[in-house]
């Protein structure tokens, strides 16, 4: 770290752009930027937003020469890049020397925006730099292959140092309720859940997290979502798809599709008309088409009409006939009109008040044959759309022919 | 080969740039101090060199300066921005 160990001292961090490159599309510096972030929000219980005016904790800009603050940048090579330790002002600040060729690819032609973002926002963060060959904070650029990059061990101990792992720990069946959220009294019929243990103060080990058994019976899920007729369902970075062309479920993690993505969601719905699927993570949600991801994403969830008190969602769910999506945080939900692109009057509203027999937050939904999926911890509860009654209580992982 | 005069005082100022924008060195103006400069130098450099896990010698041999040349980030290694 840098000297007195500068941190943030809170977990929710805002970001600027304030210009871009004219050597790449500004969605894929966004994209860069975004995974960039998302590389050290994944290991520390630090959330980031993107804020698009005034001032934001950590400015990020391109310039040359002198642009401002006592260290000038030296032209092509040489310095790439600096930023400051978390501060006021131009503390958490990071330049990029437009005089460098900015490239989203890892080829030797120019300088991959990705990987050099992530070493600054460590220091951003208030990492200084280190040692240990190979690390992403070693202060020398290296080009790695990014598709799949992963955050070293040296790195993950010194951002752990400062700020402690992230909240939840993958590993753990249960999904951890948004703490903002009331706690839910759950029926008498309810299985008491098995609260997690406490997650450890130190510095979690970076044991890579392995992918739950697909018949585990305490098996949940953080989303679910249909795509072009497949079923996706996530936990982590890990992802089952359904298909209906194939019997077998396919096992895949999230990097392999939306690389920008790879640290999970909290939810997930398809627009199947507009062929364009939302994700959801904290207070921000991506739109995505195929492999594509939409620029101008991420955005905060606000621009869909919650209010600023609500920080994230748990679960998301369209139904096509009535081109309604129902968004669902703690134990009230939304509906939000796909047509007029807004939130309905007279919501949020309870959800066990329309969904019989939900008595409970709901961790993801499916809609599917006239019916909708809603899942809490091991089980699921298949309701019927028009009558909103519940039909039957089956294990999450029914899907998987277990 | 032998390094060329010529080339070898680049070298020499390319260093001194490195040393002083990363590791918080600062030239001797003085010439009655130069002696004194040079030791400051080869004590950054050997504080360099440890750093990259290069062979400790205080001289700008080939490897060294070779790394000072490499790409990097403008934040001091040894030092944060004051």
């Amino acid at each position: 770290t840098f000297p007195h160990s500068p941190r943030w001292r809170k977990e929710d961090v805002t970001y600027r752009i304030l210009n871009f490159t004219p050597d790449m599309l500004q969605a894929d510096v966004e994209e860069a930027i975004a995974k960039a972030f998302q590389l050290w929000s994944s290991v520390t219980p630090l959330r980031f937003t993107r804020v698009y005016s005034g001032h934001a904790d950590i400015m990020i800009s391109f310039a040359s020469g002198f642009h401002g603050d006592f260290y000038s940048f030296d032209g092509p090579g040489g310095t790439l890049a600096h930023a400051y330790p978390p501060g006021n002002d131009i503390g958490g600040d990071a330049h990029f020397d437009e005089d460098e060729n900015w490239t989203k690819f890892t080829t030797y032609s120019g300088y991959n925006l990705f990987l050099v973002a992530a070493h600054e926002l460590g220091h951003s963060l208030g990492l200084g730099h280190s040692n240990v060959f190979g690390a992403l904070m070693y202060p020398i650029y290296m080009a790695k292959d990014t598709r799949d990059y992963r955050l070293p061990q040296d790195d993950i101990d010194g951002i752990q140092a400062l700020y402690g792992p992230p909240r939840e720990s993958p590993a753990l069946p249960t999904k951890a309720s948004p703490p903002q959220q009331p706690t839910e009294v759950t029926p008498a019929e309810e299985p008491t859940e098995v609260s997690p243990p406490e997650a450890p103060t130190e510095p979690t080990p970076s044991k890579a997290p392995e992918r739950p058994e697909d018949c585990d019976p305490r098996l949940t899920f953080d989303a679910i979502t249909t795509l072009r007729g497949e079923i996706l369902f996530f936990k982590g970075s890990f992802v089952w798809r359904k298909s209906p062309y194939f019997s077998a479920i396919e096992h895949d993690t999230i990097s392999s599709f939306w690389p920008a993505l790879a640290g999970g969601f909290d939810a997930g719905y398809e627009v199947d008309k507009k062929d364009r699927v939302l994700f959801f993570k904290d207070g921000q949600y991506w739109a995505v088409s195929g492999y594509n991801i939409e620029p101008g994403f991420p955005q905060p969830i606000q621009n869909l009409g919650f209010p600023s008190s609500i920080r994230r969602i748990d679960a998301a769910v369209h139904d096509q006939n009535t081109k309604r999506t129902y968004f669902f945080v703690g134990n009230k939900y939304w509906s939000f009109n796909e047509n007029t692109q807004a939130m309905e009057r007279g919501y949020p509203r309870k959800i066990a008040a329309d969904f019989q027999g939900i008595g409970h937050s709901v961790d993801a939904a499916l809609q599917r044959n006239g019916h909708f999926y809603f899942f809490h911890g091991p089980n699921q509860y298949e309701v019927d759309i028009k009558s909103k009654k519940l039909i039957s209580k089956m294990r999450s992982n029914s899907w998987f022919n277990c | 080969f032998p390094v060329v005069p010529e080339e070898e005082r680049e070298d020499v100022q390319l260093a001194k740039k490195y040393l002083e924008s990363f590791y918080d060195f600062k030239e001797e103006k003085s010439s009655l101090l130069k002696s004194k400069g040079l030791d400051q130098m080869a004590a950054k450099i050997r504080e360099m060199q440890s750093f990259f896990g290069l062979e400790v010698t205080g001289q700008l041999n080939r490897k060294t300066l070779d790394m000072m040349k490499q790409p990097r980030c403008g934040i001091p290694d040894v030092r944060s921005y004051s």
